[in-house]
């Protein structure tokens, strides 16, 4: 465990309350697009399946747990609690073109054919392009809360933290994980469009609004 | 290609 590994776990588990916090304090999800969520939930419980395999650490588990249960309570206040104020309107990313070839990949290009391996691994591509459903959502409808974009900013610097861990990782301890390494860089990418509209509007008092 | 026993990461 290095600086930037527990810095990107805690800016994970930042960006999770804050979505959270805000839904549960506004009794909205305005904004929020659910299917993104659902794929982050997907997400959780295809990668945390070890839980009940192998013991790594108390902190490993409990972070998991938290993730896990986070994420579905998330969904659940989407689609469930607060589901009148969900914006499905404008959350109409086709999720089947992310799912299907994710799926497809995580069948040819894995470290091991076993069912969790390949699960691991599918969960590993599914997390690196689950943020489109949002972020076309925003480009829909060409804004977002601030509180949105805090979430979405740590979201982002969570895996690109990462990407430092495993440079890091790989000099003082050989660790090399490829599939990691390549679908952590095309998450962090992904989110580079969005870190630049961050930093030159909502860190300066504005709100994000993309030009018509 | 590295195989990683098991997964340490979150």
């Amino acid at each position: 465990m290095n600086i930037f590994r527990l810095a990107g776990d805690v800016s994970h588990l930042v960006a999770i309350i804050i979505l959270l916090l805000k839904i549960w304090k506004t009794r909205s999800c305005a904004g929020i697009s659910g299917k993104s969520q659902i794929l982050f939930a997907s997400v959780f419980v295809t990668r945390y399946l070890d839980l009940f395999t192998i013991f790594i650490s108390l902190y490993n588990s409990s972070m998991k747990i938290i993730y896990i249960s986070c994420s579905i309570a998330t969904v659940y206040l989407v689609y469930f609690k607060f589901k009148a104020t969900y914006d499905g309107n404008h959350d109409t990313f086709r999720v089947e073109f992310l799912v299907v070839p994710v799926g497809g990949l995580s069948f040819l290009v894995n470290h091991d054919f076993s069912p969790m391996e390949i699960l691991w691994t599918f969960s590993i591509y599914l997390e690196s392009v689950a943020i489109l459903p949002q972020l076309f959502m925003i480009s829909k409808t060409g804004e977002a809360e601030t509180i949105t974009t805090h979430y979405l900013f740590f979201l982002g610097l969570y895996r690109g933290l990462y990407l430092i861990n495993w440079i890091w990782r790989y000099y003082f301890e050989g660790f090399f994980d490829l599939i990691a390494i390549v679908a952590g860089l095309v998450q962090t990418v992904l989110y580079c469009d969005f870190f630049y509209l961050y930093v030159t509007k909502v860190l300066k008092g504005k709100k994000l609004s993309l030009p018509a | 290609w590295p195989f990683t026993q098991y997964h340490d990461e979150l």
